[in-house]
């Protein structure tokens, strides 16, 4: 039997707020351990992980591990239904009927809200994701979430074609990050710089500088990266010619979100 | 334009 209960339903709906416009569909396995989540893109581009470990949950009882695909539009609508206080019940049975249970109570009126949704396929998660090791990043930087987003913004409403298609420029110098792109009459660039601890320690730009780097991302999976700001005040970006470029959003003590995305390579 | 990679080689099916 999968029974979860969490008080407060902003957390789930931030986190398909994070992922819903970018993903269709995602595959939630459930375990002792707590809820992992994958999605990947149709064109394979981006690949979302979450995990919330049991602890991010009031209660969670799962004495099966159950995956399931749940189609995240439907989701994203169900959710925008509920209010951010209302009780969130999430419930499968033990025959394994094909459908998971979403049930929003009010606590202020008692009105309940019962969502039944069906098992649908995934595109091909879940995916073994390694841990790729730290000293194969050329360059890390941590920044406020709601920096990154305000970048992100800002660089879309420069760019060529708005938000399609337009590629960003990240490159990393010394204790500068710098984000560039092209527009239709010249270019945009925008350098964040280290920031001292000390003036501003809850909201730090660190940047840790193995070699120069510089690569070139889709803005609009940047974008939709960025959304993942209402899950956590910090986002870590770790960049590599070789390999996927992270975007960690740490949630609190309970678990993560993390986008992959490979760099455009000039053919 | 830059080509895009896509991630297929990267992970692989659980």
């Amino acid at each position: 039997i999968l029974e979860l209960r969490l008080v407060q339903a902003t957390l789930f709906k931030n986190v398909l707020e994070a992922i819903s416009d970018l993903f269709s569909k995602a595959n939630f396995d459930f375990s002792g351990t707590g809820l992992e989540l994958q999605a990947m893109d149709t064109s394979h581009v981006a690949l979302v992980a979450l995990l919330l470990r049991a602890e991010a949950f009031n209660h969670y009882l799962c004495d099966r591990d159950l995956s399931m695909g749940l189609n995240l539009a439907d989701m994203a609508k169900a959710f925008r239904c509920a209010n951010n206080d209302d009780i969130i019940t999430i419930k499968a049975e033990e025959d394994w009927s094909d459908t998971v249970t979403f049930t929003f109570e009010s606590p202020e009126d008692g009105e309940i809200s019962i969502f039944d949704f069906d098992f649908v396929g995934t595109n091909g998660v879940p995916l073994e994701i390694p841990e790729f090791p730290e000293s194969e990043y050329q360059a890390k930087v941590r920044m406020p979430s709601a920096k990154f987003m305000r970048i992100c913004k800002k660089l879309s409403s420069f760019g060529d074609s708005g938000d399609r298609d337009t590629v960003v420029i990240i490159s990393v110098d010394k204790e500068c990050v710098n984000f560039f792109t092209r527009g239709k009459t010249g270019t945009s660039t925008i350098v964040c710089r280290q920031t001292q601890t000390v003036d501003k320690p809850k909201e730090p730009t660190l940047i840790e500088m193995k070699e120069q780097v510089s690569l070139a991302f889709d803005l609009r999976y940047m974008n939709s990266f960025s959304k993942g700001s209402t899950l956590s005040d910090q986002v870590t970006i770790s960049l590599s010619s070789n390999l996927p470029a992270v975007f960690e959003y740490k949630i609190a003590e309970t678990g993560y979100i993390r986008y992959y995305m490979l760099p455009r390579i000039e053919e | 334009k830059p080509k895009q990679q896509v991630l297929s080689r990267f992970f692989s099916p659980k």
